[in-house]
C-alpha cells in the first residue's frame, strides 16, 4: 500500500489541475520541479503512455512505476 | 538493434524521472 500511496502522490504532482489524467503539457511543466529537461519529460510521457492516446491515466502511470520499482512484467499496483 | 537501444534509453529516463520524484518527496511525512 506504500507503493500505491507513493504512486498516487506522484500522479498528483504531475496532474496539477487534478483532472484525473496527465497530458504532455502537464509533464513538460514538471521541468521546473524536477531536474529533467522538457525533452526527457516528453520521453517519460511517451514511455508511460502505452496506448499513445496523449492522455496518461493513473493505470498507465502506476504500471510504469511498478516496472521501475520491480522490473518489467510485474502486474501494476 | 535500434529498438532495444531506444527502450533501454527510455528505461533510463523513466528511472531518472521516478528517482527525481522520490527524492523530491523525501522529508514529507
Amino acid at each position: 500500500s506504500t507503493v500505491l500511496e507513493k504512486t498516487q502522490e506522484f500522479f498528483q504532482i504531475c496532474d496539477i489541475e487534478s483532472k484525473g489524467f496527465i497530458t504532455r503539457r502537464d509533464m513538460q511543466r514538471l521541468h521546473r520541479e524536477l531536474p529533467l529537461s522538457g525533452e526527457e519529460l516528453e520521453n517519460v510521457f511517451d514511455t508511460l503512455d502505452t496506448d499513445g492516446n496523449g492522455y496518461l491515466t493513473f493505470d498507465e502511470f502506476s504500471s510504469g512505476f511498478s516496472e521501475f520499482m520491480f522490473g518489467p512484467g510485474v502486474p501494476s499496483v | 538493434d535500434p529498438n532495444m537501444k531506444g527502450a533501454a534509453a527510455n528505461e533510463g529516463v523513466l528511472a531518472n524521472f521516478f528517482n527525481s520524484l522520490l527524492s523530491k518527496k523525501t522529508g514529507v511525512p
